[in-house]
């Protein structure tokens, strides 16, 4: 019950405060068990919620909400694989979580999940549409219609992603 | 224990036999809008025990059976297997004797699904569990689907507990 | 009250399932006031609630919910411009709507804007992080943070905006 | 009637004079996540009579003036003008006698704010009439916020009537 929950509370924030640092290149962020509306101290926190203060490099602290959207979708990366760092799993899939974000972020994320695939011996499977991902991939699948509304997946050739990777 | 390929025939668009091989390292996946590549992150979700229709984007289990284009006839039948490599041992102790564990998930239109491991059948509890054992499943904080990012951010507070839970 | 919106209906209707067909380069659409959960066949217009169904090139007509991230947000734009066009304003504003979208839908949507500029004389600004999108812009501006958490506005020169065009 | 200049001062990340000019056709506007991109799209909406702070990612309406950084204090008065070139006539009755009207709207933390057409004092609800005569204004559909595409995806059907009653 409760202690559980403080405990993983207290890595969950450790590994999180790390990982804003690496993801954003700088700055600070932790994680608070919020105590509701009127800020009751003695609350349980099995009934609190999970509240996430953050400042980017060089920026003021605030809730996650008066991030950018870019800044915000970062942010909840770095609590996801904190929370997943927590307890590994052998497998991890990604559908489009680099949408939001720009050339520099999406370059950081990479280097996270490169690292996290040799530490944890976790294997990634990465849904993409940003070239500069596709470049830093071991290897490509492409999924494909060529008859309509009938899926195929084809191994993209090393030629192809050879050409991805230059014009990144 | 690794994940090491998953199969699929008759499900949503991959209406032909496909096999996707799941490697170490970083796996990526491309291809246009609407070809299929979330169908396949909800193809291995489902072989782990995923037991809501409407997380599968449908209104009911049926809807994963391949329902048929302009040119080619709906399926009656759709399964997913999944193959994990066992040879370094660490899967739950009920099946570490094996080299490789293969589950296998069969649905029939009209008649519900049923679960294999290495030809037993088994209940979706047993495979739950199975996942589960090893910080996987269906619902493992490593299966982000599209659309997770925005809904932490968007999330309460109050929501967001529920990730500490899945670290606890 | 009811004629009005009636009429309103009627209209973005005609303009959605055209603008659909030349988002997707094919298929239909057209959109639906729908009766509400009892299917009450006289139900108020003005409680109804605004259905879309919709059939990507080759597909199945389904309601919107059933397609893909992509496919669900060209849709989305597609009705927006449809309401927009029912009564265009001097001034539209596009922040990121672009993120989901493969490369051919960008340069479908970026065709559509073009025509759109041209024929209702309206004036674009479009936040984007895609380099095809960039390559289409009439001139680009560049907002950066050279001192950390100061926003300034710089126009990108045309050589450079020249090597985007490039690259895309 | 034509959107012709944008001009901010002291507003969120943008604290010291910028000004955009508003040509035709289309004006890319690029830069890294969270450099204030799409405050540039809120000093618009909120010029053209923005009543909610929420819409506005803050708190209250003060949050719009500049909160400081590291290394700049914060300010006190945050001021936005808005250029719309009436050479060509179409601005409503009242205003249209003008070849330039120049709306502007000022706030000083603490006292709340005022608006000024071409120097003159006007209410918020005048300001608000005039954009809204020419299908513009801070709740037009075509001023298409960040997040807004998702919205409208994840919105239920009664609630995307409301876009029918903006064409009616
Ligand atoms: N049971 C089914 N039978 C046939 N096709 C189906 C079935 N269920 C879903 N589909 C089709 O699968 C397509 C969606 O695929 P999916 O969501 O995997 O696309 P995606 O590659 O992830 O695209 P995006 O890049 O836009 O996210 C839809 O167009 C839908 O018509
Ligand atoms: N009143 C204020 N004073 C100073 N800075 C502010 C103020 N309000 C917001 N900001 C800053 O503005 C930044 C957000 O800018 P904005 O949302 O425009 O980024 P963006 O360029 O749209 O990024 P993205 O590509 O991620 O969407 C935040 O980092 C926030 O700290
Ligand atoms: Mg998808
Ligand atoms: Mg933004």
């Amino acid at each position: 019950g409760r202690e559980r929950l403080l405990a993983a509370f207290a890595e969950v924030n450790e590994h999180f405060t790390q990982l804003f640092t690496r993801l954003f290149g700088g700055g600070r962020a932790y994680l608070t068990l919020d105590k509701g509306e009127d800020g009751d101290e003695t609350r349980d926190p099995l009934e609190a919620g999970l509240e996430i203060m953050a400042s980017p490099p060089g920026k003021r602290l605030q809730v996650m909400s008066l991030l950018s959207g870019g800044e915000q979708a970062l942010t909840a990366l770095a609590l996801l694989f904190a929370v997943f760092l927590t307890n590994p799993a052998p497998i991890c899939v990604l559908d489009e979580v680099d949408a939001p974000l720009d050339d520099a972020n999406v370059d950081r994320f990479c280097t996270l999940v490169e690292e996290i695939a040799e530490s944890a011996e976790t294997r990634f499977l990465i849904i993409t549409h940003h070239r500069l991902t596709m470049a830093r991939m071991d290897r490509l699948f492409g999924v494909t219609m060529g008859e309509r509304g009938v899926s195929q997946l084809v191994s993209v050739d090393l030629q192809r992603a050879q050409e991805l990777r230059r014009t990144a | 224990m690794h994940f090491s390929k998953l199969r699929l025939s008759g499900f949503k668009s991959f209406v032909d036999p496909t096999e996707l091989a799941i490697q170490s390292g970083m796996t990526g996946i491309v291809g246009p809008n609407g070809c299929g590549k979330s169908n396949l992150v909800e193809a291995l979700r489902w072989v782990m025990g995923e037991t809501s229709a409407k997380r599968m984007r449908g209104g009911e289990m049926d809807d994963v059976i391949f329902g048929g284009t302009t040119t080619r006839p709906p399926r009656n039948v759709a399964e997913v297997s999944l193959h994990l490599d066992n040879s370094l041992r660490g899967a739950p102790a009920h099946y570490n004797e094996y080299d490789e564990i293969e589950v296998v998930r069969r649905i029939e239109r009209g008649e519900g699904s049923g679960y294999r491991v290495n030809g037993k059948e088994v209940r979706a509890r047993d495979v739950q569990l199975l996942f589960a054992d090893v910080a996987s499943g269906a619902h493992s904080v490593a299966m982000v689907s599209q659309g997770r990012i925005g809904a932490i951010i968007n999330a309460k507070p109050v929501e967001r507990r529920g990730l500490l839970e899945e670290a606890a």
